[in-house]
């Protein structure tokens, strides 16, 4: 199962 | 955190630095995209909208605050401290043509409908049309300062280091997002042309110029 989304990012 | 996504961050913050001295060093924002500066204000104040709602970590916020300050502040020095340095007649992209077909794309494709999803999405892909101004300009006026170009290139190098990070991410973490990955591909392809041309010419010590 992928992660869509996970805002650690710049 | 992989060694890719840093040396991005790091080369992101490089090029924003460059700018800024650029422009602070010199007293003049000659040659300079006010239009693409805006953009990429808009683009961190968007994105980071979430500074308020969640935290990450010391980096991810001390990086998001530095950003933020520096994108409004090279706004400021275009728009009001030199300003009369300021190439207006060469700067005539249309930004609506980004703005309103990216606001509406974020609109219909996000991840979640919802405000905070919207603007974090219209924030990604903004970024990654948000160089056509000052590439515009470059191309109307057919030269960029050398400085410019360092600029340039370590905004590009940014992108593609990010891209190299989500392979990464795919294959260790299985991280993956569609829409960061498409804008960002979009966004690297479009300082191809311009990689091209800091290769042959600024690196070898010639002023970027274009054939007429």
């Amino acid at each position: 199962q992928l992660i869509v989304k996970q805002k650690d990012e710049l | 955190m992989n060694i890719f996504r840093l040396a991005g961050d790091v080369s992101h913050l490089v090029a924003i630095i460059i700018l800024l001295l650029k422009i602070w060093k010199t007293r003049s924002c000659a040659g300079i995209s006010g239009k693409s500066q805006i953009l990429f204000a808009s683009v961190f104040v968007t994105r980071y909208l979430d500074l308020f709602t969640i935290f990450i970590s010391l980096y991810n916020s001390s990086m998001k605050i530095i950003y933020i300050s520096c994108s409004i502040a090279t706004v400021y020095l275009v728009y009001f401290k030199f300003k009369a340095t300021y190439d207006g007649n060469h700067d005539t992209f249309r930004v609506e043509f980004l703005v309103v077909p990216v606001g509406g794309l974020s609109f219909l494709v996000n991840h979640d409908f919802s405000p905070m999803e919207i603007l974090w999405t219209f924030s990604i892909y903004l970024e990654s049309v948000a160089i056509l101004p000052q590439l515009f300009m470059i191309s109307k006026t057919g030269e960029a300062e050398t400085i410019t170009t360092h600029y340039l290139f370590f905004l590009g190098l940014y992108r593609g280091l990010y891209l190299i990070n989500w392979i990464w991410r795919y294959y260790f973490e299985g991280f993956f997002d569609l829409i960061a990955i498409v804008a960002g591909l979009v966004q690297t392809v479009l300082y191809c042309d311009f990689f091209y041309l800091y290769v042959t010419k600024v690196l070898k010590g010639k002023k970027l110029s274009l054939p007429a």
